[in-house]
Parts: structure tokens; C-alpha cells; sequence
């Protein structure tokens, strides 16, 4: 981060500073977002918004990116999040094989490719940058919660100061404040034509409706019943990476730091 | 040192030369990149696939031509922008806010300025796209969608990248 500019340098009052609890909450079909009001002085000064998330269990946080990098930090629970880098080859990758695999023996079709996908549990941080799409799932037996700082002073934004979610699905959302009050809000493919998209992406307009989230009333948190199917290195082998970069990591501590 | 670092610094680059297009094809058009300025080109009815910029503004500047131009910002309650832009206007484009171009029947030309001196833009549909980097099965249960239709999202476009032909069921080719 740089230095603000002048003329946005004010006073921080640091006599007033206080502890404060989330003041918004977004209840969605398989979690919830609460919000700690931005607008409150010392997150204003220190050019931050902070929110926690929760994800019930088979719970899918749909894709959105935002104007500015996020910290997150999984205060419980375990399950797998990627972030779509634009460019980026799809490099998890399920081809026909000519030995089927149990998924593909029960008529669950795995061929597919995408971008890395990574496995969070309790105590991880993940790292965030401005304007890349993210989702989380939670495969695990008990809810998520994770804290997420977003550093809405950072360079990476060049929108104005306040955190701006843009998601990519799920829609519409109803949003309860402290104070009741209610508001709708959609995804980013509301805002163009029907005719448009569907030209662009080769897909009939019912299609498009449907990416545009009309009538679909679940929220930007949604339950997968039959649980998620993707790509992904058998758990023994994720057990074992995991295992490898521990030991690394104990390693390291015990040569120190160069 | 100033001589070797300021004095003979190359400041000009020539980017409508068709073989300097980093992106073509003969149908939709082509898009020449110089650091932050690029010049795409839409053929006639061609769309510029909706995409956000990641990391800087973009200034839009028409320099041929018409498009009907539309922009999304966060809210998604409708267009932020859904109007037909020609030649000499002016179109600021926010960062992360989603945009879309469809050429008019004489084709589209702009120069966009960007706000940052490694531009990123993050494509919607087609190659490099945002779906291409999803599972299927987040596309299928974030939309509702079937299997079969979240693979037409994801591949829908098949190798396309950023600048598209119309589809021919669109019938909205210009007759001559």
C-alpha cells in the first residue's frame, strides 16, 4: 500500500476506538454473511471492511470477486476453495480412462478440467487478490466459519473505499440490517441484455435467465444435496501432500529463516 | 544514466498494424495490446466478449464505427450503461465492472486507455474465461443448470477468445 494522498489524510481519533460486532447479516439457503459496518470511523480510517462467513456443511459459496485483495482466516471447519486466475490454464484434469473409476461405475460423469482446486481446514489463511473470482465448498461434517478482511485502501482498488461484491451467480438477495430493513440485489449478468448474453456465450436464452439467477431465491450460499463433484487428488494422496508440506514446513522453523 | 534510461526510451509503437494483432480472427476482429492501450477491432455484428478489467479503469475512446455498449456494476439491478456509442464519444468503464460490445453494421473500432501500466481483463465466455476455470459441477449448481447446459456455458464458445463472430442464428448479419 501506498500512502494515502493528502487531501484523504484525516485526524484518526484513536480515543474513539471501540469494539464492535457485525450490524448486517445475509441469510442465504445453506449459510450466512455478517457484515461489520465500513462506514464506522476506524474501518473507514484504516481503509478496511471486514465480514464472517458461515457455510452449513454440503454448502457452496457461489463465485464473486470484489475491488480489493482479501485476508481470510477459517476460524472452523474444512473443505476446498479456488480462485480462478484469467489465463491461467485448467490443469485438474479428468479425461476418459480405460480403467473406469468408482464415480464413473455409479454413472457420475467426471470429465471435466478446470483450474487448481485447494483444500482449507481450520487455522488456514487464504490469500485473496482484487478481482479474481473465488468460491468455497464445504466438505466436511461441520459448518465453516471463516473471518474475511478486505483491504479496501489498497492499491489493487481504484474503485472509491467502499468493498464492492461482485458476484457472478446467485440471485436475488435479501439483505437484513440491524435496523430491518431490506434490499434485493443481483448478479453481475442482471445488468446486460438477455439477447446480448446469449449471443456471446452460444447458449439459448432460457439458459441466460437461469445464469441471471430470475426466481432463484437461494442466495449467494447454496445447499448441493448430492454433494460437489470435481476433479481432485485421491484424500490418501491430498493426506500425504499435506503430510509433505508440514514436515517441510517443521523443517524450516528448525533451520530458521534465511 | 539518464541518457541509457530516459534519452533513448522507445515511447512509440504504431498498434493499427494488422501485424501487430495479438488477438484475430477473420470473422469477429482483432486486439493489438501496447502495454496499457489497446486497439481492438470488431467486424461488422461481432461482439467483444463481457469481461471485467481486474486491476485498472478503461477509458474507452470510438475511433470508427458504432456498438451498442453495455456495462454492469455490482448491483446487477440493471445496466449501469445500454447505449449505442459512436465515433468521438468518450466511455469510462470502472474496474471490475462487466462490459460488453456488439458491433453496428459498419463495424467497431476503439482505443482503450487503461488505468495501469499491466492491464489484466477477466473473460466471461470463451477461451481464458472465468467458466473454463469452474468445475462443472459449480456451474451446474450455482445456475440450476443441468450437466449438459453448464458444459455449453463453459465450452459454448469452443475456442474463441475475447473477440467474437456472430452466430449465425442471430440473424443479425447486415445484408449488403
Amino acid at each position: 500500500r501506498q500512502p494515502r494522498r493528502q487531501t484523504e489524510r484525516r485526524e484518526w481519533r484513536l480515543e474513539r476506538l471501540e469494539a464492535v460486532e457485525p450490524s448486517r447479516r445475509i441469510q442465504a439457503e445453506a449459510g450466512v454473511i455478517e457484515y461489520w459496518d465500513q462506514n464506522q470511523e476506524q474501518f473507514q480510517l484504516a481503509g478496511v471492511a471486514a465480514y464472517r462467513t458461515t457455510i452449513e456443511p454440503k454448502g457452496l459459496l457461489l463465485p464473486y470477486y470484489s475491488n480489493a485483495p482479501r485476508l481470510v482466516y477459517i476460524i472452523q471447519g474444512n473443505g476446498v476453495t479456488s480462485s480462478v486466475f484469467p489465463g491461467c490454464p485448467e490443469t485438474f484434469q479428468s479425461f476418459q480412462q480405460s480403467e473406469p473409476r468408482e464415480e464413473e461405475r455409479r454413472g457420475e460423469s467426471l470429465r471435466d478440467q478446470h483450474q487448481k482446486i485447494h483444500r482449507f481446514r481450520e487455522g488456514d489463511v487464504i490469500a485473496l487478490p482484487a478481482g479474481v473470482t473465488t468460491w468455497f465448498y464445504n466438505d466436511g461434517e461441520t459448518p465453516v466459519v471463516a473471518v474475511t478482511v478486505a483491504d479496501s485502501g489498497n492499491n489493487a482498488n481504484q474503485l472509491d473505499q467502499t468493498l464492492r461484491r461482485f458476484e457472478l451467480a446467485g440471485s436475488p438477495e435479501r439483505r437484513e440490517s440491524s435496523e430491518g430493513e431490506e434490499a434485493f440485489s443481483g448478479n453481475v449478468f442482471r445488468g446486460l441484455n438477455v439477447d446480448v448474453l446469449a449471443e456471446a456465450f452460444g447458449v439459448s436464452r432460457e439458459t441466460i435467465r437461469k445464469l441471471q439467477g430470475h426466481d432463484d431465491r437461494r442466495g449467494n450460499i447454496v445447499r448441493v444435496e448430492r454433494g460437489l463433484q470435481f476433479v481432485r487428488p485421491e484424500r490418501r494422496q491430498e493426506r500425504q501432500e499435506e503430510e509433505e508440506e508440514e514436515e517441510e514446513r517443521r523443517r524450516r522453523r528448525t533451520r530458521g529463516t534465511n | 544514466g539518464l541518457e541509457e534510461i530516459l534519452c533513448n526510451l522507445r515511447n512509440r509503437e504504431n498498434i493499427r498494424n494488422p501485424d501487430r494483432a495479438d488477438v484475430y480472427s477473420r470473422e469477429a476482429g482483432s486486439v493489438t495490446s501496447l502495454n496499457s492501450q489497446k486497439l481492438p477491432i470488431l467486424r461488422q455484428n461481432a461482439h467483444y466478449a463481457p469481461h471485467w478489467n481486474i486491476n485498472a479503469h478503461s477509458i474507452l475512446y470510438v475511433t470508427r464505427g458504432r456498438a451498442r455498449l453495455q456495462i454492469s456494476g455490482n448491483q446487477g439491478r440493471g445496466a449501469s450503461f445500454d447505449r449505442e456509442v459512436r465515433r468521438g464519444q468518450i466511455v469510462v468503464i470502472p474496474q471490475n465492472f462487466v462490459v460488453a460490445a456488439q458491433a453496428g453494421s459498419e463495424g467497431f473500432e476503439w482505443v482503450s486507455f487503461k488505468t495501469e501500466d499491466f492491464p489484466l481483463v477477466s473473460p466471461l465466455a470463451g477461451k481464458a474465461s472465468v467458466f473454463r476455470g469452474l468445475p462443472e459441477g459449480v456451474i451446474a449448481n450455482s445456475y440450476r443448470l443441468s450437466d449438459e447446459e453448464a458444459r455449453r456455458v463453459k465450452h459454448g464458445r469452443g475456442e474463441e477468445f475475447l473477440v467474437f463472430r456472430p452466430r449465425a442464428q442471430g440473424g443479425r448479419v447486415a445484408a449488403a
